[in-house]
């Protein structure tokens, strides 16, 4: 062991070829100019591949803004035909007003626009029993929300059940949806059907409110929590104005509750700041630009009036 | 690391670019449930 410090192990690779026994066949100028070749080949290449990221990045990019713009237009659709859904609503069940009314001041950073990233209302308590086994994908939730087809009516004043899908971190154990409402967990138990447990919760928003609210991770696709509302609030949304007080009670706020939940929640997770920036402003600026919108939500109002004066 | 820088920032906008188009067609899904009520 000893002696391995003395002993020449080398393999006499030549590993230099500038060896000074071999100066005249390794001629060393042209070996220079052959790595820098190659450096700059090497060099070039790299130029190139980060030019078509750049070119990619910018497709995605623009890809990524139509998409927002598109966005910003469905939800401009949506807010507007919700609105006019609460506005029915009120006008039409005006026994609903008199539920206690409780006035509360409204914290403005509580209203974040935002989108519903999933939602079936309308449903019936049996068909709430099997909202876990919902997909988010647009065909599979299309045939669990269509065959709901009852009368518009008996939807319009008991369509107090709806469920969110909102994605959520996988690691996130809180089963937490921030809506813009104030909720208190009151209780939490694992159901057969699903390994995650589920959270219930009561709205502390206002003492006597009736809503309930459960949420629990999706069994098919854990990156999502499913949160199914319950009941209609007797006060104000965390977006009313005091002096709205009396136009909001009794009406649908199960959809508000989608409506603030979902998006605001994949936002934080996604693009915080820039996509609610032109979200925001695009929805201030054209609320009504839409004018196939417009008519669909004329026809869609006539078509009500119509039947409830039917009816 | 230009090109790495380039790559990370590629996959971020991808990963955006898929959140997206999936709250697009929930919206879409949704709002046509509502139509649909309304009518």
């Amino acid at each position: 062991m000893a002696y391995s410090s003395f002993l020449d192990i080398s393999l006499d690779l030549n590993t230099n070829p500038f060896d000074r026994n071999f100066p005249e066949n390794f001629p060393k100028k042209e070996v220079n100019v052959s790595t820098s070749a190659d450096l700059e080949r090497k060099c070039l290449v790299k130029e190139e591949s980060a030019n078509e990221l750049r070119e990619e990045l910018n497709r995605v990019n623009s890809e990524n803004k139509k998409l927002t713009e598109m966005l910003a237009t469905v939800w401009e659709n949506y807010y507007a035909l919700h609105h006019h859904l609460e506005k029915l609503q009120s006008r039409n069940s005006p026994e609903i007003d008199e539920q206690p009314t409780k006035k509360r001041k409204q914290d403005p950073d509580d209203f974040l626009l935002g989108f519903p990233v999933g939602l079936s209302s309308g449903k019936t308590d049996n068909s709430s029993s099997n909202e876990d086994h919902h997909h988010h994908h647009q065909h599979e939730q299309k045939n669990q929300l269509l065959p709901c087809k009852r009368p518009v009516t008996d939807s319009f004043n008991k369509a107090k059940v709806s469920t969110v899908y909102v994605p959520a971190d996988s690691t996130d154990t809180s089963l937490t949806v921030k809506d813009g409402y104030q909720w208190r967990k009151y209780g939490q138990k694992v159901t057969r059907d699903n390994p995650s447990p589920r959270a219930y919760f009561r709205c502390s928003f206002a003492p006597s409110c009736p809503v309930k609210k459960k949420v629990q991770r999706s069994a098919e696709d854990p990156s999502l929590l499913v949160a199914t509302y319950e009941g209609t609030h007797n006060h104000l949304g965390p977006n009313a104005s005091e002096g709205d007080a009396t136009s909001q009670v009794g009406t649908s706020t199960v959809t508000l509750d989608l409506v603030h939940g979902g998006h605001r929640l994949a936002l934080e997770k996604n693009e915080r700041g820039t996509m609610q920036d032109v979200l925001v402003q695009q929805m201030a600026s054209s609320l009504t630009k839409d004018s196939k919108f417009t008519a669909a939500l004329a026809a869609a109002i006539s078509g009500r009036l119509m039947e409830q004066a039917r009816t | 690391t230009n090109t790495n820088a380039l790559v990370d920032e590629l996959n971020r906008v991808r990963a955006e670019n898929k959140k997206l188009s999936e709250m697009l067609t929930l919206m879409c899904d949704n709002y046509n449930v509502l139509r649909k009520q309304l009518m």
